[in-house]
């Protein structure tokens, strides 16, 4: 199913971007 | 006209959803409840209490009502301090950011010009000390609204090149 397959995508790319969110040092820039 | 709206508060819209997270004693739930600057106030003290300090949470006043100015004073306090914290704390420069248009908040009940602050706001949040919490709590959100908020702290990063 295309669009089971593009919502899984979707949420691969917010946990990978929110999960280097939490990566990066706090205060550091960017 | 209606997709013009609809682009115009999509923004305000889910971050006023992340807002609720805090669980202010101040309503939090629209536009016009928010342009007091209580309900926003009392999140950045929750934020970084040791910034955000009770003295100056204090000086917001919480009895504003319909009074634009007594509004407009409440919000210049927030902006002041939140440009403060990044400059400051978060060692940030934010200068090229779309200044919100307090003005128009206050009088106006602007959602674009609220949504720039609220922006503002999730900036301190996702940067600031106990951020894994407040990103944690922002992965639980629904799909659509995550997706605004990342792209609302993309844009706040792609001002933060110098």
């Amino acid at each position: 199913d295309p669009n089971m397959k593009a919502g899984a995508a979707n949420e691969g790319v917010l946990a990978n971007f929110f999960n280097s969110l939490l990566s990066k040092k706090t205060g550091s820039p960017g | 006209m209606e997709q013009m709206d609809d682009v115009k508060t999509v923004l305000v819209e889910s971050l006023i959803v992340w807002l609720q997270t805090f669980n202010t004693t101040a309503p939090c739930r629209t536009v016009e409840e928010l342009t007091t600057g209580v309900a926003i106030s009392q999140a950045l003290h929750q934020i970084d209490p040791a910034w955000f300090n009770d003295g100056w949470l204090s000086r917001i006043k919480t009895d504003v009502e319909d009074n634009w100015r007594l509004k407009m004073n409440n919000l210049k306090k927030v902006l002041q301090m939140v440009v403060d914290y990044y400059n400051e704390v978060l060692c940030q420069e934010i200068s090229d950011f779309p200044w919100p248009d307090l003005a128009l908040v206050a009088e106006h009940s602007d959602p674009v010009q609220l949504g720039r602050l609220l922006q503002l706001i999730l900036g301190c949040a996702v940067r600031c000390e106990h951020k894994q919490e407040y990103i944690q709590i922002i992965m639980t959100l629904e799909e659509s609204v995550q997706h605004v908020v990342m792209t609302a702290i993309q844009e706040l990063m792609s001002k933060d090149t110098k």
